[in-house]
């Protein structure tokens, strides 16, 4: 079953 | 001190509806170009980034930077408060703790104002890299609303495959299984029904209903919806916000462990 990421795992903190 | 005005508090309640389900606050950074909220949702799994452009009020007026710190749930409140043909100003002194909505009846008759205060917020913030992204679908946005609503009864997860001869969506589950097709069209007399596909390689991804389903929350602002995807990033659903801006919702993926 496919996992749920996170945003923070794609794009950086500014 | 700061001030703006729309003719009318359609779009602004329209926009309300549009965040603050996925929100319970924001940071409406303003600065003489404009209005700019981003903010994730408590999970961290979608983003909204608002954008409204300066030019796109009847007055406006921000002599300082000024972040203003909402709660979007009181702030609606205060916005069902307006008709939708008053007059809608946002007004707030530099550096205040408050800020104050001001609706004025058409016929000038009744004129309100409402007083709420500013929160402190500390918020992470993302830097998103401006992407090419491998499929663009643009679309009628009340049929992906339809789409996603109708594809949450099968499963919690939606799949979209974008290939040249059209996008499908699917989901699976208990009930059974749906796989929504759509076709590029080529020949509709009205832009806003037609559905274009601007390809540079086939993506399939999967993401979650729900968050897609409060991103529809969005349709009353956009005859049109962009889904702007690529292969494991996050997904882009943007409604434009005629002669003001537009909203963009982002949505990160669901991948295979």
């Amino acid at each position: 079953t496919p996992v749920q990421n996170d945003l923070r795992e794609f794009y950086c903190l500014a | 001190m700061f001030e703006a005005r729309l003719n009318n508090a359609t779009t602004l309640k329209k926009i309300l509806d549009a965040i603050k389900d996925l929100l319970n606050e924001g940071t409406f950074d303003c600065s003489d170009s404009g209005i700019q909220l981003q903010a994730m949702d408590n999970s961290h799994v979608s983003l909204v980034s608002l954008t409204l452009r300066s030019d796109g009020f009847d007055k406006f007026r921000c002599d300082r930077n000024l972040s203003m710190g909402m709660n979007l749930g009181s702030m609606a409140k205060i916005l069902k408060c307006a008709n939708n043909d008053d007059t809608v100003t946002i007004k707030a002194q530099d550096n205040a703790d408050t800020v104050t909505f001001m609706f004025e009846s058409q016929n000038q008759e009744k004129v309100s104002d409402y007083e709420m205060k500013l929160m402190n917020l500390d918020q992470e913030h993302l830097g998103i890299p401006e992407t090419d992204y491998s499929c663009v679908v643009r679309m009628p946005a009340m049929e992906f609303a339809r789409i996603c609503r109708d594809l949450a009864q099968f499963s919690e997860s939606v799949v979209i495959c974008c290939t040249k001869e059209g996008v499908k969506f699917s989901a699976s589950g208990d009930v059974g299984s749906a796989n929504v097709k759509l076709a590029q069209t080529f020949n509709v007399d009205k832009e806003e029904e037609a559905i274009v596909i601007e390809m540079q390689e086939p993506v399939v991804l999967t993401f979650a209903c729900r968050y897609l389903n409060a991103f529809t929350k969005a349709t009353p602002l956009s005859n049109q919806v962009q889904l702007s995807m690529s292969a494991d990033v996050p997904l882009v659903v943007e409604y434009r916000i005629a002669e003001l801006g537009h909203i963009r919702y982002y949505l990160a993926p669901k991948i295979e462990d």
